[in-house]
C-alpha cells in the first residue's frame, strides 16, 4: 500500500539527509521513478510547475528567480519494507520553499498539491469501476522549523495554518544539534504556544478505549515530544571506544542519531515508520479526506 | 576615539551573544545610550524608522509588519578598554533584516544610515569651526551567514553587494557549530567563490612594505580564514577536568569559544579588535569615505 510523505523546508535544513535517515536509503538514487511531473492538463493551476533534474545538484543562486518564490513539486517514489509489510513510499519535495527574497504565497503550490491528490482520489472514487489502489494523497507533512532558539518565522506560521487541516502536520526542529538541551525545551515551549494560538493542530498519535496503561503513556510521551528536535546522518562515524553508528563528528564530540539523550529522532522514526503509519493513512482518509470532500460538495 | 561597528544578521543566528563574546560585556546593558533614535528631521529617508525598547525582547512576531521587510536601526554605545586605550563604541544593529516573508528592499535602510553617516561627517567638515572628534562613520560592517552548509542566500550576495563599496565588509559563518569541520572548508571555499563572483571584495588586513615575513604570514593566515566560522557565548561552562571557559554544553561534548580547533573567534576578535581596529577606521576614512564624498561632488 502507499505512505505518501510531504516534506517542507527552506533549503539548507538537513531535509534529503533526514529522509534517507529515516527511511535508510537514499532516497533519489532508490527512486523507480526518477523525478514525477505533472503535466499541465491534469490541472490549471500546476501550470509553470517545472522539475529540474536533480534536487541534490548543488547550485548557486544568483538568478532573477531568487526574488521572488518560486516552490516546486518533485515526488520520489521507492519500496520499503517495514514490520514485514512491503510499503509504496512516496516522498513529495518541495525546494524553492523560504528561499527567495521574497517568499510571498510560497505555501500556494504546495497546497494545491495537496488538494490536486484529494481531486485525483474524489475522481477515481467517482468511476464505475473505481480502483482505490493507488492512494496518492498527502498522509503526513513533515515541516522543518529553523533552529534559531527564538519562536517560529512568519513563514513558519503561516505555511501551518494553511495545511494543517490539509494533511497530518508534524512539525520538527531540524539539526537539533545546533540547540543546548536548556534552548530545545524553551524552544519547544513556545513553539507550541505560537501553534496553539494560531489554531494550528499538529498530528496527535490517538490512544484508545482498550489501551493499557503503558500504551497510553506510551503514546502521550511520544506526543509530547512533539515538534521532534532532530538530526540526520548519512555517514558512520566511529566513537573513541571503536563503536559505528550514524552521527555527526566534531572536534567536541561525535552525536548519535540513534541515541534519545542527544535527539529526538528515534521518536519521530517511530511516529512515522514503526508505530502510527496505519494511523496516519487512517486519519487522512476518514478526517482530512472527508473535510475535502464534504466542503466541496457544499460549493 | 569611535569605533562604529555595524552588525547585520537574521533573527536568532547569535548576533547579540556574539556582540557580548566580543566584547566582554552586555552590550545592551552597558550602553549609555539606551538607544538612539533617528529623528524624522534629519534624513527625510529615515521617515518611519521607529525603535522598540528592547532588542533582546522575545517578541512573537503575529503581526501585518511580517509579511513585508520593515528593518529598523538601533545603536548601543559604550566605553571600552583595548591595548591600554579608551575607546568609545558603538554597536549599530539591524533588527528585522531578513525576518519578513517578503525582504525585497531590507538592505535599503541599513545604506540609507551607512550614507547618512558619511554625509554627517561631510557636514562638519565643511563646518568652519569643524570639530571631527566625533566621527560616526560605520567602520565595519559584521555580517553573519546562516550555516547551511550549501551556498550563500539571494538576500545574503544581494546585500553583500550593496555594503561593500560602503564600509569594511567582513562576513562571518554563524553559529559555526552546527557544521563539521569538512563542512565548514566547503561551506567557506563556496562563499568566497560566490562573492568573488559577484565582484564582492571583503576586508584584507593589509599587509605593508617593511613588514616581516612572520607578519605578513600571520595577516595572510588571519585573511584566508574569513568567512570566519564563529561561535558566541555568554556563559561559562565547566570541563570534566574541572577547567572554566566561555563555550556550549552539549550532550556529546563542550565547546571553548576561545579554542581556535573549535571555530574562528579568536581570529575574528584578532581582526576587529586586537589588531587591525585602527587599519579599519583609516580604510574607511582614506578610501571608502573618500570615494564616497568624491562621488557626491561628482553629482
Ligand atoms: N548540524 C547538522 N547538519 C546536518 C544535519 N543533517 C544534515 N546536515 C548537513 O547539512 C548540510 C545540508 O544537508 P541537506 O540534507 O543537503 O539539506 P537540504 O538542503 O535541506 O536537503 C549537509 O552538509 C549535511 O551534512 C543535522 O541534523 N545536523
Ligand atoms: N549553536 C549556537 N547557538 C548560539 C550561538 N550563539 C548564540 N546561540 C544561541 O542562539 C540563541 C539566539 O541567540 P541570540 O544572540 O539572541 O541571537 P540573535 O537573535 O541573533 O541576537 C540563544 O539561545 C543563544 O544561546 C552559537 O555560536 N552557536
Amino acid at each position: 500500500f502507499n505512505f505518501n510523505l510531504l516534506c517542507v523546508s527552506q533549503r539548507g535544513l538537513g531535509k534529503s539527509t533526514l529522509i534517507n535517515t529515516l527511511f535508510n536509503r537514499n532516497i533519489e538514487a532508490s527512486s523507480e521513478i526518477a523525478s514525477s511531473e505533472r503535466s499541465d492538463d491534469v490541472n490549471g493551476k500546476m501550470d509553470g510547475l517545472k522539475l529540474e533534474d536533480s534536487q541534490d545538484e548543488e547550485t548557486e543562486t544568483n538568478g532573477e528567480e531568487d526574488v521572488t518564490s518560486s516552490v516546486k513539486i518533485k515526488s520520489y517514489t521507492t519500496t520499503i519494507e517495514e514490520n514485514g509489510v512491503s510499503l509504496k513510499l512516496c516522498v513529495v519535495d518541495t525546494p524553492g520553499f523560504g528561499d527567495a527574497i521574497d517568499n510571498t504565497g510560497s505555501w500556494k503550490p504546495i497546497v494545491d498539491e495537496i488538494n490536486y491528490r484529494f481531486d485525483q482520489y474524489l475522481d477515481a472514487e467517482n468511476k464505475i469501476n473505481r480502483s482505490l489502489e493507488n492512494d496518492n494523497r498527502i498522509h503526513a507533512c513533515l515541516y522543518f522549523i529553523e533552529p534559531t532558539a527564538h519562536y517560529l518565522k512568519p513563514l513558519d506560521v503561516e505555511f501551518c495554518k494553511r495545511v494543517h487541516e490539509k494533511c497530518n502536520l508534524i512539525p520538527i526542529i531540524a539539526k537539533s544539534d545546533i540547540l543546548t538541551e536548556e534552548e530545545i525545551a524553551v524552544f519547544k515551549q513556545r513553539i507550541r504556544k505560537q501553534l496553539d494560538e494560531a489554531n494550528v493542530k499538529f498530528f496527535q498519535p490517538p490512544t484508545y478505549a482498550m489501551d493499557d496503561a503503558d500504551t497510553v503513556r506510551a503514546s502521550s510521551a511520544l506526543f509530547e515530544k512533539i515538534p521532534y528536535a532532530v538530526v540526520g546522518s548519512n555517514s558512520s562515524v566511529t566513537d573513541k571506544e571503536g563503536k559505528t553508528f550514524r552521527g555527526r563528528s566534531y572536534p567536541w564530540g561525535i552525536i548519535d542519531v540513534d541515541n534519545a539523550k542527544h535527539c529526538d529522532f528515534v521518536y519521530l522514526r517511530d511516529l512515522l515508520i514503526s508505530q502510527y503509519l496505519e494511523e496516519l493513512r487512517e486519519r487522512t482518509n476518514n478526517v482530512l479526506y472527508e473535510n475535502y470532500r464534504s466542503e466541496k460538495l457544499i460549493r
